[in-house]
Parts: C-alpha cells; sequence; structure tokens
C-alpha cells in the first residue's frame, strides 16, 4: 500500500539542498557567503545608500570544520515583526516585485540558515535596524523544518543610540573553508568590480581583502514595473483582476484593467488592441469568464503593436562604472564597456553590457577569460552551461586581431526583471535566443573597438621596429 | 516601504516555472510527456506490473497551438481520496522514500496541471482505478494556486465492470508539436530501450511509434531502504526520534535506535561505534540534547567501520535487459554492458550501468554519441552539464582501437536513492566524485571488451586481405 505525503517547502529545501547549491561544506560555505553578501548589497544600493559591508570567516572548530560567516550591511534593516518569517520561512521575501534585484526566489538566506541548523544546530544570530530606528532588534532564529516556520529562540531589544541602520547576521555551520576560500575571495573580488561604489572588507583566516570605493555614484535604483502585455497568461489575468480591491462595488472596465495594471499601455493603445482583439472596452472584467480570459492572455501576446517594456524596473551599471570596476580589478592596458539599449524576451525587460580587457596584468590564455554577472550577482560555477560561454566561444576573435593564445578578458553583465537562472542556485544562465543576440551583438560592438585598440597598437609598433 | 510577502510553493513554481523545464511552448509539451510517462512507469514496473503505455498527443488548434496529452497506463493506479493532492499540490505523493524511482520531488505532475491551466484554462481530467477497486473514478482538476491546494471542478464513479487498474491522464495546453516531435519521439524510443519489458505507444500528428516488449522478465522492485550513518545531519536524527510513537512512555536506547532506524547498522555495529564515538549505548534517546545530537552526527559521519549501504533499495536494469534494450533500439553490431557493483555516497548507495554499442546502424562520429539515463529515466537536455559527457571525453578512445569518427554509442545508466540531479527538471547529473570514478569504471570495462572485438574483426579482415 503506497503512501502519500506532502511535505513543506523547507522540508522540500532541506532534503533537495544540492540543487540550491549546498551540496558539500566547501560549496556550502560559499554559497552561504554568497547568499548574505547579495541580501546586503540589495539592502543598500537598491536604496540609495552607499554600502559598507563587512564580510568575517572565523574557525570555531577547525578540527571539525566548523566556521562562523558574519556578514555586516548599512543597508535599509528588517523590521522586527519581519525578521523571524524573512530568516525562517522558506519562500518569504520583499523581491517578488518587478525590479531588478539580486535576491528573486525568497529562499537565499534560509537556505544558509537550514545548513548551519543542521550541521551545527546552531541558530542564526541577527541584529538589526531600520532606518531612524529607536531601536536595534537582536534576534537567533531556527527553522521548524516540517511547518516552514520561524522559530525564535531569542529576541530582545537594545536602545539604538549611535543611530545604526543595517543587518549584521552571523551563522555558524560545518564548512571547508580550505577548500572554498579561494573562490570566495574571487567572489569578493568581482563583486567589488561590479559593485566599484561599494566597500566592501573581507576577513577570513590568512586572508584580508579590502576594497575601497572608487566612485560616490551609485547607479539609478530601479523602479517596481508592471507586467508587459507579451508576458500575460490566464493565471496572471485571474491575479491582476481579484487584486482590484472594490471588484464587487465598482469593477474598471477591460480598457481601464489594461491600462492600469500593465506596463506602457496608454488608452489609445488599449482601444486600438481591445478593438483588434474583438472585445468590448467597455466590458467590466468581473463579467469576463475563463474562456473570455484565455482568448484574452492569447491575443495580448499575439499583439505586434505594444510598445516595448519599459527599463525603469533595470538598474545597469553602464558604461562608465563597468570599465571603473574593470580596470580597477583586471589591471589591463585596455578595457572598453558596452551598455546595450533595452531589448525584451516574453514581456521581461533586460540589459546586456560587456566589457573587454586586454592587455596589463591578464595572462595570455587559449579562449577569453570570461567573468559573467547577472544583476550584479557573479556567477562562478556552471560556466558550461551558460550562454555567455556559448557566444564568447562562437566569437570569430580573429576578426577583431585577437589571436589565441591572447590576453582577453570578457565580461558579461545581463540586468533584467527575471534573468532566466537555469536552476535556484544562480550559477548558469538559460539560452534564450534575444539575450544570446544581444550578448554576441554587446561583445563583438566592444570587439570592434579593441581591434581599432590593437591595429594602432600594431602600427605603433611598426613605426618603433623602423 | 518594503512590502514582505511569502508564497505558496504552487506560486512559486507558477514564477519560475522554467527552472522545472516548463520555460516555452516547444520545451513544455516535451516535459509535460516526460512527466506523466515517468509517473506511469514508476506505477507500473515498481510494483511488479509490466507496463502498458499508451501515449497520444492530439492537435486541438493548431492555429493556436493548442494541444492535448494524454498518456494511460495499466498501473496501481491512485486512491480516489488521494487523487485531488497528488494531482493538485505542489509538494504532495508517495516517492519520499529511500527507493529508486523516477519520481522524487512531488512535483512533476502538478508543473505540467499549471502550465496546462495557464495557458488554456483547462483543468486535468484523470480516471483512475486501484487494483480490485469496484469503481472508476474521474476528477477534473485545477490548482488554487496561492493556497496551492487541489480545485475539484467535477468528479464521479462508474462501477469498474472490467476490473481495470490504472491511470489516464488528459492535459489541454499550449504546445509547440511540430518544434517538440522529434525530442518526444526520441524520448520515447530511449524509454523503451531503458524499459525492455514495457508495451509503449505513442501517437502524435504524423507520428505513431509502437514499441512492444522483447521480455517479460521485470527487474526486481527497489526495497524501501533506509538511512545510512554516513549521511546523517542533526535534523535527521531529530525527525528520527521525533518518530517513535511511545517516545514518552518507552524510549528506545541509544543503541536500539541506532539499530532500528538505520542501514546495515547491527546489535555489535552499534555497540562498538557508540563506544568509540564516547556515548553510554543504554542512554534513553529523549534524554539527548542538541549538542548531543550534533556530536553523534559528526561521530556517525567520521566512523569508518559501517558497513556499506545495501543495494536493495535500488533496480538496475542488469546487464542481460540493457544489452537487450540497446541491440532492439540501436541496431549496432556489436553491444556490451556493465553493471557495476553497488556504491555509495554520502550514505546514498548507487549502481552505474554503462553499455556500449559499435557499428551497425550507428553512424561515424567526431564523438561518441552519448544517451543519458538515471533511475530510468532518458535525458535528453544540458549534456554539457552531465558528468557522464565529462568522463565519455576524457576517455582516451585510442586505446580501445577507437578512432574518431566512430560509429560509437555509450550508454550510461546510474541509479541511486539519489540521483545528484542538478535542477528540478532532471535533465544534468553533477560530478560527485564517486559517481565519476564508477562511470569512468564501467567505461573503461566495457571498452575492453570493445577493444577485443575490434582487434578480432580487425585480425579477421588482415586474413581476408590476404
Ligand atoms: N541584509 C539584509 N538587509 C535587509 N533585508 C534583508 C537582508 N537580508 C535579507 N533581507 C530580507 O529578507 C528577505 C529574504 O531574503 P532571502 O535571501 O531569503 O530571499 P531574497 O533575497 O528575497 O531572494 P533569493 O532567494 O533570490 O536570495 C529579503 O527579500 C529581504 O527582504
Ligand atoms: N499514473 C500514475 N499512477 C499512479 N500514481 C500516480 C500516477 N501519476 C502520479 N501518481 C502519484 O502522484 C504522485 C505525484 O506525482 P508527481 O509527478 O507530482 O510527483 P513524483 O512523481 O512523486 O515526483 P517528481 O516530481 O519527481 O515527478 C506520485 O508520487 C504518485 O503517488
Ligand atoms: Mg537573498
Ligand atoms: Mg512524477
Amino acid at each position: 500500500l503506497e503512501e502519500y505525503k506532502g511535505l513543506s517547502p523547507a522540508e522540500f529545501f532541506y532534503r533537495n539542498r544540492e540543487i540550491a547549491g549546498f551540496s558539500n561544506p566547501t560549496r556550502a560555505l560559499y554559497q552561504t557567503v554568497r547568499e548574505l553578501v547579495e541580501n546586503s548589497l540589495d539592502a543598500t544600493e537598491m536604496f540609495g545608500i552607499l554600502p559598507d559591508i563587512y564580510v568575517e570567516v572565523e574557525e570555531i572548530n577547525p578540527k571539525e570544520n566548523v566556521v562562523s560567516v558574519r556578514v555586516r550591511d548599512n543597508g535599509i534593516g528588517v523590521p522586527p515583526e519581519e525578521a523571524p518569517n524573512v530568516f525562517g520561512r522558506v519562500f518569504y521575501g520583499s523581491k517578488y516585485k518587478l525590479r531588478q534585484s539580486r535576491g528573486i526566489f525568497g529562499l537565499g538566506v534560509k537556505m544558509a540558515v537550514l545548513y548551519a541548523q543542521m550541521t551545527t544546530g546552531k541558530p542564526c544570530e541577527i541584529r538589526t535596524a531600520t532606518p531612524k530606528s529607536d531601536y536595534i532588534y537582536s534576534f537567533k532564529i531556527l527553522i521548524d523544518i516540517s511547518k516552514n516556520k520561524p522559530i525564535i529562540v531569542s529576541k530582545r531589544k537594545e536602545k539604538n543610540t549611535k543611530r545604526w541602520h543595517g543587518t549584521d547576521v552571523r551563522l555558524i555551520l560545518e564548512g571547508n573553508w580550505s577548500g572554498s576560500k579561494n573562490r570566495i575571495a574571487e567572489y569578493i573580488k568581482r563583486t567589488a568590480m561590479i559593485a566599484p561604489y561599494a566597500n566592501i572588507t573581507f576577513r577570513g583566516p590568512g586572508v584580508e581583502l579590502i576594497f575601497k570605493r572608487v566612485t560616490k555614484k551609485l547607479p539609478e535604483p530601479p523602479e517596481t514595473g508592471k507586467p508587459h502585455p507579451k508576458g500575460v497568461d490566464i493565471e496572471l489575468l485571474k491575479q491582476l483582476i481579484s487584486g482590484f480591491k472594490n471588484l464587487k462595488e465598482d469593477p474598471p472596465t477591460l480598457q481601464e484593467f489594461l491600462v492600469t495594471c500593465f506596463d506602457s499601455v496608454g488608452t489609445i493603445t488599449a482601444r486600438r488592441f481591445l478593438e483588434w482583439a474583438g472585445f468590448d472596452p467597455n466590458v467590466r472584467i468581473d463579467k469576463l469568464r475563463i474562456r473570455d480570459l484565455e482568448k484574452l492572455a492569447r491575443r495580448m501576446k499575439e499583439y505586434n503593436e505594444w510598445r516595448r517594456p519599459r527599463a525603469t524596473p533595470l538598474s545597469p551599471l553602464g558604461e562608465d562604472l563597468l570599465m571603473k570596476g574593470v580596470k580597477e580589478i583586471l589591471k589591463a592596458e585596455f578595457v572598453t564597456a558596452v551598455t546595450r539599449k533595452p531589448a525584451s524576451y516574453g514581456g521581461h525587460p533586460f540589459i546586456v553590457e560587456v566589457a573587454l580587457a586586454w592587455g596589463g596584468e591578464i595572462k595570455p590564455m587559449e579562449r577569453p577569460l570570461l567573468l559573467r554577472f547577472a544583476n550584479k550577482i557573479p556567477l562562478l560555477y556552471d560556466e558550461g552551461a551558460d550562454v555567455s560561454r556559448k557566444v564568447v566561444d562562437n566569437i570569430d576573435w580573429n576578426q577583431y586581431k585577437v589571436k589565441m593564445p591572447a590576453p582577453l578578458a570578457v565580461v558579461t553583465h545581463i540586468c533584467s526583471t527575471k534573468v532566466p537562472f537555469k536552476g535556484v542556485g544562480k550559477e548558469a544562465i538559460a539560452d534564450v535566443p534575444e539575450i544570446e543576440k544581444e550578448i554576441e551583438n554587446a561583445i563583438k560592438e566592444a570587439a570592434r573597438r579593441l581591434r581599432r585598440y590593437l591595429s594602432k597598437k600594431e602600427k605603433e609598433m611598426e613605426v618603433k621596429v623602423k
């Protein structure tokens, strides 16, 4: 007789934690640092705060591979009533919006808390204060795995005399420091490259990396966007319709609904579309049945006259900041950066940025060194499964005067309200055709500038020789 | 002001469905067929039933890409009180055990139901009867996404006059048949290869594939196993301890606990381990505190005298059946198969099986054709990220008298209670060192036999020439 049962989300990810990057003590330590740092950068730069991030790994018990990871930031903190769920409930967070951020799943820090809890039994220790808060709140939190709920082991508050705001998270876990320290250091270094406005200090046994910001200029924070008609489906329509507060008493018309709920849809566009699609613009949306929603969704996707998705939910680095970061970290002889115009796939806006760095301290290699980023997150694993590697390998570099082995590094950065990550561990990006095309065009644009530089250099060499 | 919220599991996978393989209408149609077929094969062969599987794709509305997918099996059916959750609740199923099966996540069919529902609005239609059931139960089910609960649109029962048992699932979805039909046909063909005891009929617009079983011999169904001490952690210990019915009234001793709850631990082994680890074998387990569990988990993982995990939860194909299936499908001149002895990683038993097929109808290729399987599931995507591709590419085939281009196909099959899939879409397997080593050894063992065959063939050719 078969036994049937359900799992809570925490139980599911406890059992399948390798899918989220927690496969062994080496990878888990790396992922823990990553999840905390990405949360801290979101909590600062997305709110106009120049980030000061402090990362510390300590060996608590080297014989047993027990380490402590602490990450502290000067960000917006976590409200005390939200802290337990934010740290103790899988699928809980503040980033479920159409707005570029590093976090997207509401899962990351919970995986780290889970892993620490199952390897050492220790709770997550948090201190946090929101801007202007009178108090600093401290919590020790475990996860009740079978119920997917936080267990508040202890909590207290102290007067916030220094008017601090930010979050300090500490986890004690079984982690293989010697196995992961190089990757962690590389991750921190690349984070500094893509966030040259951040102060980042990283201390670990035998390692100290201090990156001081090379600019006080923050990129424009992204604004929360609305869904685009090209990305619609029946369930989204149902959710948007039920989202209206006075749906029963005062339901909007179909035309009002489109203008209110969707990106880049004005009254004229909405009317034109509805006439083309065969709908009465004045029908009240509470009167629509499933077959109407199915036809509406299908027609919205088919229609080709929509304005393209707006890029206000995106926050690219921009060519200046990207060049600054790449110059500072790679110490190359030549750097050029390209930020493409906004594009979109399936209704999601995206921007591709690419930098090429040549010479200087870059060593010659048989294939270009590839540094991948998505929503300002450095991606260090699964390169073979990533669309950027595929594009870089298909470029005919000879056409750009680059002969292998060559001291060439390619930096790719994809910003989107929906980066097509292949897994919840956020390591590789799927080869969505629109994105692949944009990466290729961006690289070629940058490569043409590199070619001009290398031709000029070649001529100067010829002159010297003569 | 930040907005914090939680998502239900259904909501999470609705938003991130590409991570489960439902990225576009082409891939989603493939994945839908896959999820249903894998469920049907689990429902038959794991219970000693020779599978009769019928798969049908129909074009409902070609202009709108609307297709219907139906899969019917003669398996153990679904009890009527379980059907709504089984088809309508993410993270619900009967395969959350230590036992080899295709299903592992309790997610697959729900993804297909979700995708159909969001693209056409249509519910999943199910007919099912368990063996000896007096009735056949029919359901139409949708998923309440925000609550992760089934919505029973309709249900009825009819007398089971023909004493049928099995399940018939039909979904209506937006799917790109012309884009995915070749992959689906390949998937069905490879399923027939790895399950040569199954009758499989596949009908679609312009396609009919009928695979008749070439043997009536089913592999031994797997038995549910217990966790192994090498795979333990604090949370698992807590779960096992709280699993005891009379924990308060009559708690077992630590020694009894180890013998009862763990694989391959007898009384003597348990006692020896506890003395080595520094525990009193007679302490009652309800007296253990977190710090004791932390020490116990750590010592269990460190101890090297455990018996290796038993392979009774596994169900490999075996060399005879594997050779039969490969011969039948690839029509090669030479086939050899190797089923390795059981091995383990992190406390999980696994068995690697490999077949090499050479010549006959196999076309010469620059690199060997690779057909990957895991728990009898054909894996057709993400080959570049899979451990088997890595191993096959690192073999020096010249040593085995194979010069490229060569008509060589490598079939790899990994069976485990925990296949280290890289994602919930089950396409690529991570390069866990123990598994990588076993695949390499299996291929080399088979390659030595291929070499003998090719040498013999070479000599015969030389004799002919003379
Ligand atoms: N350092 C921090 N400062 C402020 N808020 C934080 C911080 N760390 C986490 N949070 C809050 O906790 C929530 C949950 O974090 P978590 O890492 O689990 O998910 P996420 O960042 O939203 O998405 P992802 O799973 O992709 O990382 C965040 O959305 C954010 O609201
Ligand atoms: N054709 C079928 N016959 C009998 N039981 C079935 C059938 N299809 C599904 N089930 C039951 O429904 C459950 C849920 O199926 P689902 O595909 O969602 O998850 P799973 O197969 O357990 O795991 P996975 O997500 O890896 O596929 C199964 O565990 C099984 O108990
Ligand atoms: Mg996060
Ligand atoms: Mg399944």
